[in-house]
């Protein structure tokens, strides 16, 4: 399993 | 220019070695309201937050908002080395911004070591207010820390991720190894007090274990912890550190996805 996206790209993508 | 004044036995320093695990150097930002420290691990999967109120220190003055990069694991190595139960005072001054002085009282005030720490250059984290996002999640599970421990190590008995999930009036923690997979239960009890599980939508995450343990051992400075779920959410875990105190400390860790 892998981690979604970093938390500053997922936040940033929204 | 910055002064702040604090024991050393005091939770701050048990919290900053409690985060060591996960990063090496943080953002702290000061201001006449209080201190603020963010970091995010070296993966960008995990961020803490730390708030501590002017009036939790010995003495606190911030004359102006000052923003600075800290390597904690030279501070609290220093710190660790110094007198036992000394005071710790840490200055900044505005004509020589480059660094920071931390010294270390003995309780006797005979003797005094301090050290002269260089600051690092970090990039801001581009992380939203955490307040509004704990407004809007699926599930909240507010328990005793010492449980959040005990089911985050007994699940590390296998080595791996774990999937947290809401069940009908509780909460299930699995996870899967190359041994097996364990498998807690954990339920709102009728009369107890100290557990909150309150669930709005069914979720389900994937989590990280190795971050969970990291994040259970600071829960560990506070009597409950609360975990926020929401369905492809960062997983957000909050805490109080120590009694009748408003310094609190926040965690995001992002799931996981299958594949």
């Amino acid at each position: 399993n892998k981690h979604q996206a970093d938390l500053e790209k997922f936040y940033n993508n929204r | 220019m910055l002064e702040l004044k604090l024991v050393k036995e005091s939770l701050f320093l048990n919290v900053l070695e409690a985060i060591l695990d996960l990063v090496a150097v943080a953002s702290v930002s000061c201001s006449s309201t209080g201190l603020k420290l963010q970091a995010m691990d070296a993966k960008g999967v995990a961020f803490i937050s730390l708030l501590i109120p002017a009036k939790e220190f010995q003495f606190y003055h911030c004359d102006k908002d000052l923003s600075m990069g800290i390597a904690i694991g030279d501070m609290v190595e220093a710190i660790r080395s110094a007198d036992k139960d000394g005071t710790i005072t840490i200055k900044a001054s505005d004509e020589n911004f480059r660094n920071i002085t931390v010294s270390i009282e003995s309780p006797e005030c005979n003797e005094t070591t301090s050290f002269s720490l260089l600051l690092v250059t970090l990039k801001r984290f581009c992380i939203p207010e955490l307040q509004g996002l704990l407004k809007k999640y699926d599930a909240c599970v507010q328990m005793p820390s010492v449980d959040f421990m005990r089911i985050c190590k007994y699940l590390s008995n296998v080595d791996g991720d774990v999937d947290i999930s809401t069940i009908d009036k509780g909460i299930r923690f699995f996870a899967l190894g190359k041994c097996g997979c364990l498998n807690v239960k954990y339920m709102q009890p009728e009369k107890a007090t100290d557990i909150d599980i309150s669930v709005q939508a069914p979720v389900s995450l994937t989590l990280d274990l190795k971050y969970m343990n990291s994040f259970a051992k600071v829960s560990a400075l506070s009597n409950q912890v609360k975990l926020c779920l929401s369905k492809g959410q960062p997983l957000v875990v909050q805490c109080k550190i120590g009694q009748k105190t408003k310094s609190r400390i926040i965690y995001l860790l992002a799931p996981k996805i299958k594949g």
